[in-house]
């Protein structure tokens, strides 16, 4: 199984 | 003051038509130098970020920096309402409740206007850097559209490889298999149909289908489409306009 990984996780919030 | 004027209301629509699928309650932060917004869809896995450069517009005019809270929901109804060769103005005023649509036909000196109610959204503005990618691939948007829904209805994922010389889409699901190969070449009648490849690294990732059939659907902003792509970062899908761009970042799974 793949696990889908949140965008967040690669964006600091600005 | 905000007076932004399409020549044509249909490029707003198409705009909007792009990405409405995936996220609802967007904030269109408007400056001086155009319109931009940014949004995560529910499942906060796919990121549209979105630029309208002035150059876009016919007539542009923000004499202040504002934020336009919308439902896309609602104002893609509103859309429907004008005819797709109008022209459309947004107009706000510097502290807006609403946003006031004014679609003109100047060959049957008809105007319709109509009044949007804004939001107050509660949303982060993530920082989007420029990000360092194994292989960037420009394509017709049309062959990767057929290819995500044609490949799609086989599995809920789908794989990307490429290396030197060869793009391949692979799925693998319960009802069986499929694979769409291509290769780069130059059309020199028709350079949107060209498929051009630059690869540092080879790639081979896998995307939710689900998230895919979101992205392709802003195919009719633009005949072609960029597609960076990195085992280390969101591969990030570009289509352009005329000024500004319709972008998506997705992460690829990770095998567990």
């Amino acid at each position: 199984m793949a696990s889908q990984p949140t965008i967040s996780k690669f964006f600091a919030k600005a | 003051m905000l007076e932004a004027k399409f020549e044509q209301a249909s490029l707003f629509k198409r705009i909007i038509d792009g990405f409405k699928d995936c996220v609802q309650l967007v904030n269109f932060q408007c400056k001086e130098d155009g319109i931009i917004a940014q949004a995560v869809d529910d499942s906060r896995v796919l990121l549209v970020s979105l630029e309208i450069g002035k150059d876009a517009f016919q007539e542009f005019r923000c004499d202040h920096p504002i934020t336009l809270g919308m439902d896309l929901n609602s104002l893609s109804k509103i859309l429907r309402c004008g005819n797709n060769t109008d022209s459309l103005t947004l107009i706000a005023d510097d502290t807006p409740d609403s946003l006031l649509l004014l679609f003109e036909d100047t060959k049957r000196e008809r105007i319709s206007e109509y009044s949007l109610k804004l939001m107050d959204i509660d949303a982060d503005f993530l920082k989007i850097e420029e990000l360092q990618y194994d292989t960037t691939i420009m394509m017709p948007s049309a062959d990767f559209s057929k290819t995500v829904r044609d490949l799609s209805q086989l599995s809920d994922s789908l794989n990307i490889l490429v290396t030197k010389e060869t793009i391949k889409f692979v799925t693998d699901g319960d009802i069986g298999s499929g694979s769409v190969i291509m290769k780069p070449f130059i059309d020199m009648e028709n350079p949107d149909e060209s498929i051009k490849l630059e690869m540092e690294q080879p790639v081979d990732l896998t995307f939710g289908s689900k998230y895919l059939l979101d992205i392709v659907k802003g195919s009719a902003l633009s005949n072609k489409i960029g597609i960076r792509l990195s085992s280390e970062a969101p591969a990030l899908f570009q289509f352009d306009l005329t000024s500004g761009f319709l972008q998506f970042f997705l992460a690829p799974k990770f095998s567990d």
